[in-house]
């Protein structure tokens, strides 16, 4: 979900 | 993962180990804030507490344990070694750190995307990150000049985040549904934070002169 999508970031 | 974000955390890398070179090789921090330091420690271990529970990539597990041990092992070698520890500034590094770490925390409980405690603290280390130049500023201001390597640290400092300000652009444009404005702002205050400095890098770098 997009949430992940955020976490893929340092 | 795009060019800028690429650019972005080479750049991130970059400032850590200028710093790390500048520490181990020559022995001083002169001119760097110990307290930036630290507020940088705090940004990465609530930022990275994810690391043992989501597996995204090796590049990013990689590039978490990098800024980790780093971040922890300047804020050691600035307390403990002996001979850095001398070198450090403690009568000007006095701006209260402290005080950005409460408001960042309640400001984090009050506006986040989930009500989580690993989100919270992701999200209470975003603000954190974008205030704890602040210290390194303040410190810079009052020791006029600072030598090459501790400028071009924080011009990479500050770089860092502008590249990923154009990546969220980039991503914003290429991947549907890809808006979060908490990382945004935080990261446009970040950045706009070191305008003066990179006002007065760029002139004395193309002057050819140590940073003022």
């Amino acid at each position: 979900n997009k949430n992940d999508v955020t976490k893929d970031e340092l | 993962m795009n060019i800028f974000r690429l650019a972005g955390d080479m750049t991130h890398l970059a400032s850590v180990l200028v710093l790390l070179l500048k520490i181990h090789t020559i022995k001083s921090c002169a001119g760097v804030s110990l307290r930036t330091q630290e507020l940088y420690a705090i940004v990465f271990a609530t930022r990275y507490l994810d690391i043992f529970t989501s597996f995204v990539s090796v590049y990013n597990t990689f590039m978490k344990l990098v800024f980790l041990g780093s971040s922890f092992s300047i804020v050691w070698y600035m307390r403990y070694h002996k001979a850095v520890h001398r070198t450090y500034d403690r009568e000007q590094d006095t701006f209260r750190h402290w005080f950005l770490v409460l408001p960042c925390l309640v400001l984090a409980l009050l506006i986040h995307e989930k009500f989580t405690f690993l989100e919270v603290l992701w999200t209470f280390s975003l603000y954190l990150e974008a205030v704890a130049i602040l210290p390194q500023l303040v410190l810079l201001q009052r020791t006029r000049n600072i030598d090459n390597l501790t400028g071009q640290y924080i011009f990479l400092l500050g770089g860092y985040r502008g590249l990923y300000i154009l990546n969220w652009i980039y991503r914003y444009f290429t991947e549907p549904h890809f808006v979060h404005w908490i990382t945004w702002i935080a990261g446009l205050v970040q950045t706009l934070l070191y305008a003066d400095f990179f006002y007065y890098y760029f002139l004395r770098f193309i002057g050819g002169r140590g940073v003022e």
